[in-house]
């Protein structure tokens, strides 16, 4: 079983 | 003053159907070097970001960095109402609260201009880290359409396997296994059929069908498409816009639960 993960978890805020 | 014009605006509107299904809104960076974009769609899962270089413009000219928020459901409209073949121009002053399009037929003698207000949008822009990438797929624009729609048939994911071998696209679920296997095109006459695997290391990754379909709405602006994959990154999907820039779409992989 898979779960969408959040692109926020990958990127930073600028 | 900023203005911005463009040969066709046909390639405006397919950029604007590139991203109007995945944002509802979003804000146009303006500075002299171009137009840039950079939004997450509703559910952050992915993100848009838009280039479009000022040399790629007819004419282009940004006295002060600008950003405009625009609603895109109202940019479509009014792109409606432009024939394929009508130069484009965008137009604001400094601090405006809107921004002029203007489309002009080809031999003048039909000329529209649409004011539309312009929004505060507080969006958040991401920094995105520089990426090795393990495996870095060319592939045409249009198969990639067509693996990603016939694949939603069976899942709502997708698995992506790259090796030296190939790249193997599957979906599976109740109805069955469903795989499509591309290899890597030995010699093509045309650039824009070959599917071009660079590898570092295999990658298997899984993504949301919806999403992946939803990029494909920028089929229309690319002969190729590029896939940039590495374990547990978003996947990078990008479409080049001869001579003005890309777009790119970076998508969250679905994990481990």
């Amino acid at each position: 079983k898979t779960k969408q993960a959040g692109i926020m978890n990958f990127f930073t805020k600028k | 003053m900023f203005e911005a014009r463009l040969g066709q605006a046909t390639i405006l509107k397919k950029i604007l159907d590139a991203i109007k299904d995945l944002l509802n809104e979003a804000t146009f960076d303006c500075s002299d070097s171009g137009i840039q974009l950079q939004a997450m769609d509703n559910s952050h899962v992915s993100l848009v970001s838009l280039t479009l270089r000022s040399d790629g413009f007819d004419k282009f000219r940004c006295d002060r960095n600008l950003s405009m928020g625009m609603n895109l459901g109202s940019m479509a409209k009014i792109l409606k109402c432009a024939n394929n073949e009508d130069n484009v121009t965008m137009k604001a002053q400094d601090n405006a609260d809107t921004v002029t399009i203007m489309f002009e037929s080809a031999n003048q003698e039909k000329v529209s201009d649409y004011e539309m207000k312009l929004m505060n949008l507080d969006q958040e822009h991401l920094g995105i880290p520089e990426t090795d990438f393990s495996c870095v797929v060319r592939m045409p624009a249009m198969e990639f359409a067509r693996i990603c729609r016939d694949l939603a048939q069976f899942s709502e994911s997708v698995v992506i396997c790259c090796t030296k071998e190939g790249v193997k696209f599957s979906a599976s679920g109740d109805v069955g296994t469903a795989n499509i296997k591309l290899a890597q095109t030995g010699s093509v006459d045309k650039e824009e059929e070959a599917v071009i695997i660079e590898m570092q290391e295999p990658v298997t990754l899984t993504f949301a069908c919806r999403y992946l379909n939803a990029f494909t709405k920028a089929t229309p602006l690319s002969t190729q498409v590029q896939l940039s994959m590495c374990a547990d990154v978003p996947l990078v999907v990008e479409y080049a816009i001869k001579d003005l820039g890309h777009i790119r779409y970076y998508l969250a992989p679905k994990i481990e639960d």
